[in-house]
């Protein structure tokens, strides 16, 4: 549960950034900061998502600037994982090279990101 | 975990533990079971007290000496008529066969609601997740506009019509009696877990009406093999018989249960797997059923039995809720002490008819962010059909209108409000 918890979050949220991103036109960093700027000071959630852009923020640049969608970012974060012998999940299409191809070639451009060592350790 | 093994927020961890587990108010110095806070099981969920420092003044209970002294009972009448030296409890309630609403539900009764502006990039403002902090508080439903307990008009669209407002539209004696006793994931296999938060004393409380409404976890399951893992009709007897049995035990005299059935839930797919989520509305690139497949996959579907791409797996799932149904129907001509007992349905399908009148489309009628539960607008509606059906079969379950509710309004305007 955690773990299907913890992908449908991800791919939630990252569509979300991605869709504030294209609807004003701008940055992955403005979108997530507009994002954590309509968040209520209440229970510390703009403090949170102030954090979390700052820990994921690196990343999700370098994986939106590839074209990747949300689920190739969860993925590629290793926030949602495979199972063995199943396919991946994903909610979108997958993308035109395949969404294997796609979530390895994102996990190359982010492996040397700390964030992911982090996660991974965790 | 971590954020609450820090030493000072040890405390307010376990208490917040304590009221989801046993779906208990946070706040209830008194330990009555009701509270003066809306949130955190407080009065969204069950009337509010109007004195949280004694346990005898609380919601539901019968009027104490008249209520000449102070309101015991929390539905604002109280006092002593100047003119005729006759408590206006006894003046205007005596007699009128006043009774509250109690819950026995799962997330459908509870009305688990997400907001689908969260989602919307387009329209998401400052405004948009201002409600985010109560949401979490209670566990992400809104029973303070449900079909059964909602008191407030309903703030996330549509309007709230429910079996408590009509039960204290025909008697403002009825007044914020009512409880929610539900939680997200219930069913018959896991209600006697939470019963116990029930708060009815059997000699000193007015009667009830309980709602016991299971509408789809019996049938409803994140696993693969969803129908092994499906509730047995004998296991549900087995089950509601031991819940009956529970209430036997703490229902006043003269109260009464209802008994509803299971929903299809077939009505999910046909009317939104080509539909698209919120979430795939600017591109148009994702549909309930990419949603429902991925759901699956990560195996977080909460009903792998209706938001399937199997047809015939959508309709054996139905098949087991018809007949989960037909032993609730059966179970409802048995007869206990405390209570009577009456079975009525919860048709979807009758629901859509009434909302098809109204020039409603069916796929409004399901919470466009999960695309598996009862939308505001179906369950007003299906709290005005439930009412009616009962009205029309079994009137005495409901009383007589208090032909004092005009008084009662004159006197003490809304009651203290809720």
């Amino acid at each position: 549960l955690p773990s299907a918890v913890t992908c449908t979050g991800c791919v939630l949220l990252v569509s979300v950034i991605e869709q504030l991103a294209q609807v004003h036109n701008s940055t992955v960093q403005k979108a997530m900061e507009r994002l954590c700027s309509y968040l209520p000071e209440h229970l510390y959630l703009k403090m949170i998502c102030q954090g979390a852009a700052e820990f994921f923020g690196p990343d999700l640049i370098k994986l939106f600037t590839s074209k990747a969608n949300a689920d190739v970012v969860c993925h590629a974060l290793n926030l949602c994982r495979k199972q063995p012998g199943l396919p991946y999940c994903h909610l979108y299409p997958p993308p035109k090279e395949g969404l294997e191809m796609s979530i390895k070639k994102a996990q190359r451009i982010v492996k040397s990101s700390v964030l992911l060592r982090k996660l991974t350790a965790f | 975990p971590s954020i609450c093994s820090l030493p000072f927020l040890d405390k307010i961890c376990q208490k917040i533990k304590h009221t989801i587990d046993y779906k208990v108010p946070l706040k209830d110095f008194d330990q009555d079971n009701f509270s003066d806070l809306s949130y955190f099981r407080g009065y969204d969920w069950r009337g509010k007290d109007c004195n949280d420092l004694n346990d005898t003044v609380y919601p539901g209970r019968s009027p104490r000496n008249w209520d000449i002294q102070h309101d015991s009972n929390c539905n604002g009448i109280w006092g002593i008529d100047p003119e005729d030296g006759i408590p206006y409890e006894k003046k205007f309630c005596e007699g009128t066969d006043s009774k509250g609403v109690i819950l026995l539900a799962d997330s459908a009764g509870a009305h688990f609601h997400i907001p689908p502006e969260w989602l919307t990039a387009e329209t998401m403002s400052l405004k948009t997740f201002s409600n985010l902090p109560l949401t979490i508080f209670n566990e992400f439903d809104w029973p303070q506009f449900s079909g059964y307990t909602g008191f407030l008009n309903s703030t996330i669209g549509g309007w709230t019509e429910s079996i408590y407002l009509h039960l204290r539209d025909r008697n403002r004696c009825n007044h914020r009696d009512y409880q929610s006793i539900s939680k997200n994931g219930g069913s018959s296999k896991n209600i006697m877990g939470f019963i116990e938060s029930l708060a009815r004393k059997k000699k000193l409380d007015k009667p009830a009406i309980v709602i016991y409404s299971m509408v789809g976890n019996d049938v409803c399951n994140e696993y693969t093999d969803t129908l092994a893992h499906m509730t047995s009709p004998k296991d549900l007897h087995d089950d509601v018989m031991k819940v009956l049995k529970y209430l036997n035990s703490r229902l006043p005299d003269g109260s009464h249960v209802i008994l509803q059935g299971l929903a299809d839930g077939r009505f999910l797919w046909d009317h939104l797997h080509n539909r698209y989520h919120p979430l795939g509305q600017l591109n148009k690139d994702i549909t309930y059923e990419q949603l429902y497949t991925f759901l699956s996959c990560i195996q977080f579907n909460p009903c792998n039995g209706w938001m399937s791409l199997n047809e015939t797996l959508r309709n054996l799932t139905s098949q087991r809720a018809f007949q989960l149904s037909s032993v609730l129907e059966e179970i409802a001509t048995l007869k206990f002490s405390s209570f009577d007992m009456l079975y009525v349905n919860f048709s979807i399908a009758a629901i859509a008819d009434e909302w098809h009148k109204l020039g409603g489309k069916p796929w409004q009628l399901i919470e466009p962010t999960d695309g598996f539960h009862p939308s505001q607008n179906a369950l007003a509606l299906g709290a005005k059909l439930v009412w009616q059906e009962v009205l029309q079969k079994w009137p005495h379950v409901l009383g007589k209108p208090n032909p004092f509710n005009k008084d009662i309004v004159r006197v003490f305007g809304d009651q203290g409000g809720h």
